[in-house]
């Protein structure tokens, strides 16, 4: 009875076809995810994967893995990638190139800013259906809280307040102006 | 778990280990490596904030659930992709035009939007997934008391048998002591590890605002005092609950 079941299934997907891509801007990139959602089969190894490609000085919003440690490798250019651990050290402060592998634990955050004409790379991740929380943009955990819980957590004024919360429109890729993001050591 | 983390021979009633005190309540954490505990998979803090204490937006690596013990107050959490949708109404300006300010949002005339908010009270219990970040403010007269129990062992969390919480706002300069090579470091909040120049271009405001995101010179700890009003859109109370009366909405 499983040659009409399992035997079946779908196993395979191409995540290099941008016209599937789940978040796209022309003049940033796109960002596909494949999930137990779009292969069901995930579901029975408990992975998922994404796959991103973003132009020069385009940066994906400072975001942690809610659910899953995640293994980036580049397949194709450079970033500068930053990661923050529990203990909000800095852990991560370099560019990552073709051929190289980092691992994101659960609950890290990390930003990556592409510095050269296009950067690539697959993300799998140790859960079906990983999430991401983000800390800046549209759909941040910045923007679901209430400006009273950012003013006095960061003691900001209210009008600043209103900035973090509302000025960023992406959700996930934003440009950059370029030039260097990191200054000297980390602060530990 | 390692071998034999279950071989308990003698149990003890336990007390917590570390006391994270900070201005507007403390944090008392048990050992997660006390024996029975590591047996159980579970880590477990109580959190005594003071009135008009805020418990700053944390996260962390397991799953918890948390029952109030005593006192209430107001709860957020922020769930990845939920929409805002506590929002107040308009400001509207004479001839019924939205208000113009500054800032995009302000343009929109609506003083503020948010995920939900919920009033807690003594008795209820409250799950919480790993990675959303909760807040909690305790707008009563007494100080509020919440226990909760985080499932380390549970596959969800992806990292070691630790909890783990990671700071969104406030710091905890006392450290986490439970964490062998953390004992004498200060834990500081996400920001903070971030070069200020990332979070200037991620949230497109000033250099001076995003240094302010790292709370740098800041030893309020991870509950912090409110001073004056903490306006938080949020339903009214239903009738009888704690025997107040609904509060009254603004026309």
């Amino acid at each position: 009875g499983i040659e009409e079941t399992l035997c079946t299934m779908r196993c395979t997907e191409n995540l290099d076809d941008p016209s599937s891509a789940d978040v796209y801007k022309p003049s940033l990139g796109y960002i596909s995810t494949l999930n137990s959602y779009n292969l069901p089969i995930l579901s029975y190894l408990r992975l998922s994967a994404l796959r991103g490609s973003i132009r020069n000085n385009a940066m994906v919003l400072p975001q942690w893995n809610v659910n899953a440690n995640a293994a980036l490798y580049v397949t194709n250019g450079k970033a500068h990638i930053q990661m923050v651990n529990d203990n909000g050290q800095r852990v991560f402060d370099q560019e990552i190139s073709s051929g190289q592998l980092i691992v994101v634990p659960q609950g890290f955050s990390v930003s990556k800013r592409a510095t050269s004409d296009k950067f690539e790379w697959i993300e799998f991740k140790t859960n079906e259906n990983a999430q991401i929380n983000t800390l800046a943009g549209r759909t941040s955990v910045m923007t679901g809280l209430p400006l009273e819980v950012i003013t006095n957590g960061f003691q900001i004024s209210p009008q600043e307040a209103r900035k973090v919360k509302f000025s960023t429109l992406e959700t996930t890729l934003t440009h950059t102006s370029g030039g260097p993001m990191s200054y000297g050591r980390p602060r530990v | 778990q390692w071998p034999n983390e279950c071989q308990l021979d003698q149990l003890n009633a336990l007390e917590p280990s570390q006391i994270i005190k900070s201005e507007g309540g403390r944090i008392e954490v048990w050992d997660h490596r006390a024996p029975q505990l590591r047996c159980s998979g579970f880590a477990f803090e109580r959190f005594i904030i003071e009135s008009q204490g805020l418990y700053l937006p944390t996260f962390f690596n397991a799953g918890k659930l948390t029952f109030v013990v005593h006192g209430r107050g107001l709860m957020g959490k922020v769930v990845p992709g939920c929409a805002e949708t506590f929002m107040d109404s308009p400001v509207f300006q004479q001839g019924g035009q939205f208000g113009e300010g500054q800032g995009q949002g302000q343009s929109q005339g609506f003083r503020d939007m948010h995920q939900k908010v919920e009033h807690i009270r003594c008795g209820d219990t409250t799950a919480t997934p790993p990675g959303v970040a909760q807040w909690i403010y305790n707008n009563g007269d007494e100080p509020l008391i919440l226990v909760s129990a985080a499932d380390i062992a549970n596959n969800q969390n992806q990292l070691d048998r630790n909890l783990r919480p990671f700071l969104i706002a406030g710091n905890n300069p006392q450290g986490q002591q439970w964490l062998q090579g953390r004992e004498q470091q200060p834990q500081n909040n996400i920001f903070s590890g971030f070069a200020p120049e990332i979070l200037a271009q991620a949230f497109k405001i000033k250099l001076e605002t995003a240094q302010q995101l790292q709370n740098q010179q800041d030893n309020r700890g991870n509950i912090v005092k409110v001073k004056g009003p903490f306006g938080v859109i949020r339903p009214p109370l239903r009738r009888g609950q704690g025997g107040q009366q609904p509060q009254e909405e603004g026309n």
